[in-house]
C-alpha cells in the first residue's frame, strides 16, 4: 500500500 | 516515534553540526564539496515546505527549521565567508548528472501529481545520491581529513538507522513508504564502501583517511 500524505518523517 | 527513528535523525543532527563547527572553528573549507552542501540545501528546501501547509508535531516542526538554518548556514560559509578556501578545481563533479533524471523520476514516480508530492518525491530522490559529489571529490583527490569522515560516518549511520525504523514500522503500525525505502535503501548503499574505509583507517588512528 502506497504511503500518504503527510509526510511525518523528516 | 521509536528510537531507531530518534537515533536516525540525532545522527544526521550531530553530522550536519559537526561539518559546520568543522568549518567555523578551522575557518576552512577544504575537503568539502559545497555542491553536495548546496544539494542539501535544496532536499531540505523541497521537501519541508509542507511546514506551510501541515503541522505535524512540535519535534517535526523545529528539527524541520533548524535542519533548513544548518544547510543554509554551511552553504554561507563555504561559498561566501570562506570562499578563497573552497577547493573548487576538485569539486568537479558534474551535478546536471544527478538532477536531470532526479526531476524526471519524481514525475514519473510519486504519490500524487500535485507540485508539493512531486517536490517532496524529488527531494527524497535527490537526498539518495546528493553525496556524490562529496565522494567523488575524495576519490579524487585521495585522501580525506579524520573529521571530514566523521561526517560523512554520522551521515551513513542516520540512514542506516531510518532503514531500522523502517523495518521496526513495517512490524508495528503496518507503515510502508515504498519511495522512500527504496531510495533510502539506494542511498544507504552508497556509504557502505566509505563505512569499510573509516572503519579500517580512520578508527586505527589515522589522522586522515588515504584512500589504498
Amino acid at each position: 500500500e502506497k504511503g500518504e500524505p503527510p509526510h511525518d518523517e523528516l | 516515534m521509536n528510537v531507531f527513528r530518534l537515533a536516525g535523525d540525532v545522527s544526521h543532527l550531530v553530522a550536519i553540526i559537526i561539518l559546520l563547527v568543522k568549518i567555523w572553528r578551522s575557518k576552512s573549507c577544504a575537503g568539502i564539496s559545497g555542491k553536495s552542501q548546496v544539494l542539501f540545501a535544496l532536499v531540505f528546501t523541497t521537501r519541508y515546505l509542507d511546514l506551510f501547509t501541515v503541522f505535524i508535531s512540535a519535534y517535526n516542526t523545529i528539527m524541520k527549521v533548524v535542519f533548513l538554518a544548518m544547510s543554509y548556514a554551511t552553504v554561507y560559509l563555504i561559498y561566501m565567508r570562506f570562499r578563497n578556501m573552497y577547493d573548487s578545481e576538485n569539486d568537479t563533479f558534474r551535478v546536471e548528472f544527478l538532477l536531470v533524471p532526479v526531476i524526471g523520476l519524481s514525475f514519473l514516480e510519486n504519490y500524487a501529481f500535485t507540485p508539493l508530492e512531486i517536490l517532496w518525491t524529488f527531494s527524497i530522490f535527490l537526498e539518495a545520491v546528493a553525496i556524490m559529489p562529496q565522494l567523488f571529490m575524495i576519490t579524487k583527490t585521495g585522501e580525506a581529513e579524520s573529521i571530514t569522515t566523521h561526517y560523512l560516518f554520522f551521515l551513513g549511520l542516520y540512514r542506516a538507522l531510518y532503514i531500522a525504523n523502517w523495518v521496526w514500522r513495517y512490524h508495528t503500525e503496518e507503515f510502508f513508504d515504498q519511495i522512500a525505502v527504496v531510495s533510502g535503501v539506494v542511498q544507504t548503499i552508497f556509504y557502505c564502501d566509505f563505512f569499510y574505509l573509516y572503519v579500517t583507517r580512520v578508527l586505527r588512528g589515522k589522522a586522515k583517511m588515504i584512500l589504498p
